[in-house]
């Protein structure tokens, strides 16, 4: 049922 | 120093059933517009995003910004010993080592103090990007409570489409497979139990349940949730209550 992304690529560290 | 008074021990007892599974470890960042927390699990697929306002406290005060770092399960095994009506009051000092909480019951013939030990947590905050999402799905919070737990005995996906005709959540499993459709429901007596779904453009979007079942443990806290999606990017799913708002960020699963 696909590829679990994370959130690192789509929320920026600051 | 912080000193802050919420006349209803259940908000926080809630708040913390809601985010202690997926967070062990979190900075309570205190400042003159509230107490917030951001926090990812340890996964990064997740995250929590709390923010008490402090016009929910009466009164509240905090001179300074304070990061307390704190033990969620630590604080859910002393939060154990207030009563849901009781009156809990928050105080740490500045540079503190401990949170001084006081739970008083609501005819004040009984107070409780408790001291926890703080710990020191370097946290990154992540920058979460403004978005106009593409949907936004309001309904019941028991609604989506029960597709979820459902769902969650078919596999451990779901699919997620918002479209014209309604919004659509479908899991495929060994078992066999299943779906429930909404549909926009107006009831303008008991807004809680309206389905809205405010769409610019189609969204398909699968999600890990065993995540969404967690976030519904906000249940309790709101009438209502909302579902902010928009193609490949996390989905917001957000339980306002009374002062405030817990907020969770899901990543998608993505085609192989």
């Amino acid at each position: 049922t696909g590829k679990q992304s994370t959130l690192l690529g789509f929320f920026n560290k600051p | 120093m912080l000193e802050a008074r919420l006349a209803q021990a259940a908000v926080l007892k809630k708040t913390l059933d809601a985010i202690k599974e997926l967070v062990t470890d979190a900075n309570f960042d205190c400042s003159d517009g509230g107490i917030s927390l951001q926090a990812m699990d340890n996964s990064h697929v997740a995250l929590v995003s709390l923010l008490l306002r402090a016009d929910g406290f009466e009164p509240y005060r905090c001179d300074r910004n304070l990061a307390l770092g704190i033990n969620l399960n630590s604080l859910s095994k002393v939060l154990r010993s207030a009563q849901n009506e009781d009156i809990i009051t928050l105080k740490a000092a500045d540079d503190p080592d401990n949170l001084s909480l006081t739970f008083e019951s609501q005819n004040q013939d009984r107070i409780s103090e408790y001291e926890m030990k703080l710990m020191d947590i370097d946290q990154e905050h992540l920058g979460i990007p403004e978005t106009a999402y593409a949907a936004v799905i309001t309904m019941p919070a028991a609604e989506f409570q029960r597709i979820c737990r459902d769902l969650s005995g078919i596999s451990e996906s779901v699919t997620i489409d918002a479209s014209k005709d309604g919004v659509k959540f479908a899991s495929a499993g060994d078992i066999g497979n299943g779906s429930v459709t909404l549909k926009q429901t107006h009831n303008p007596e008991e807004p809680a139990l309206s389905t809205s779904i405010e769409l610019s453009e189609s969204v398909t979007l699968t999600f890990s349940l065993k995540y969404l079942v967690n976030f519904t443990k906000a249940t309790p806290l709101a009438g209502a949730v909302t579902l902010q999606m928009s193609n490949d990017v996390p989905l917001l799913v957000e339980y306002k209550m009374e002062g405030g708002y817990l907020r969770y960020y899901l990543a998608p699963k993505i085609q192989d």
